[in-house]
Formats: structure tokens, sequence, C-alpha cells
């Protein structure tokens, strides 16, 4: 899903 | 967000501003890799090429600017400020990072999430930042100076490397999809560089104080 290319971290 | 990721960015925020600080009260960066602060701005800007593309929170994008900016401070502190610029070991600080950059280049092409521009710019910023500390290490081992390296300064660096593995733990534990592989093997081997830079520091402060004349 779309989060899984999203890179919450710092 | 957990609470040690949070910790996490807390103590590498302080870790950076502890050495701008230094730098500018001292107006010093004697002992200093100028190399190293740059591998950790170019981190930055490759890692945060998402911040006008992905908004996740304010907390998020704020932070990004707030590491690109202090630690490109750094950089044009050591290079262009020019009473610092003269206190720089220019002769000692010869590692040649432009292969640290090359080789991160090439794994990142090699090993990444997805093959997207920033998916693999992401992916090297990831193993930039793991090896970063090198020619401060090499710079540490050559000049023994920690006169700007202060012990607030590593010590934070090692609370930032610190809390990034409770996270990455906590994550492992509490998330279904674990997928921080990269950034998980990628901290260790930054930590374990950092773990030998910390020994070297160790060493050069314990000589240091031997070396202080009995007051």
């Amino acid at each position: 899903t779309g989060d899984a290319c999203t890179h919450d971290e710092l | 967000m957990n609470i040690f990721r949070f910790a996490g960015d807390m103590t590498h925020l302080i870790s950076i501003l502890v050495l701008l600080l230094k730098i500018y009260a001292t107006k010093s960066c004697a002992g200093i890799s100028l190399k190293t602060q740059e591998l950790y701005a170019l981190v930055f800007v490759t890692r945060y090429l998402d911040l006008f593309t992905d908004f996740i929170s304010v907390y998020n994008s704020v932070m990004k600017v707030v590491f690109i900016l202090t630690s490109s401070a750094i950089v044009w502190c050591m290079r262009r400020h020019r009473i610092v610029k003269r206190s720089y070991d220019q002769a000692l600080d010869t590692f040649r990072h432009l292969f640290l950059v090359l080789g991160c280049l090439v794994l990142a092409l090699i090993v990444h999430d997805k093959f997207t521009f920033q998916e693999v710019f992401w992916a090297f910023s990831i193993y930039l930042e793991a090896v970063a500390i090198l020619p401060q290490l090499v710079l540490l081992q050559r000049s023994g100076n920690v006169d700007n390296l202060t012990g607030q300064y590593v010590f934070f660096l090692g609370a930032y490397r610190a809390f990034y593995i409770l996270n990455w733990i906590y994550r492992y534990l509490t998330e279904q999809h674990f997928r921080l592989w990269i950034s998980c093997i990628s901290g260790l081997v930054q930590t374990a560089l950092y773990a030998d830079f910390f020994y070297y520091y160790y060493i050069s402060w314990k000589n240091n104080s031997k070396l202080q004349l009995p007051s």
C-alpha cells in the first residue's frame, strides 16, 4: 500500500 | 511515533546543536572533520527529497528543515567563517570521502526498497550516514584533539544511536509488517563505527587529561 514507500523516520 | 524514536530524534538534534554552538562559541573547529560534517549534510539533503512531496506530520517536516539547516550551518561555519576556517586541520582531514559517497551510491542502486529516484537516494542516505563518521575517526586517531568534540557531543551522538536501536526493537515487536531492514542493518553498522569512534575518543580524552599539568 501507499505507506510502504513513505519513510516516516527521520 | 514512539518515545524511543522521539528521544532519538531529540538527542540527534541536540548533538548537532552542541557541536554548532561549540564551534561558534570558541570560533574554532580544530579536531573536527569537515568531511564528516559534509557527509552528514549530504545525508539530510538526499534523505529529505520528499520534504515538499510527502507530508507526514508537522513534526516530521519541521525536523527535516531543522536538520538540513543545522548540519549545513556547521559546514558553512567550517568552510566560510573567516575565523573558524583558520583552525581547520586541513592537512590531517585527508580521508577521501568521495569513495564513501560512490560506494554508498552503488550499494543504493543495488539494494533499495523501490527503484525510484527518491527511494534510491533515501537508501543512499541511510548507507552514507552509517559510514559518515569514518573521516572523523581517522582525524581523531591522527590528531587526538578532542577540544571541540565535547563529551556532551559524543554522549548525545551515542544516545541517538541507542534510542534508535530501541525504537527498531519496539517497532519489530509491535508492528505486523516490519520492513525497516535497510535502516536497521545500516543503523547497526553505524552504531558499531560509533563504538569505534567512542573508543578512540576515550583514549584521546584520557591522554589529554594525563597531559594536563598538575594544577
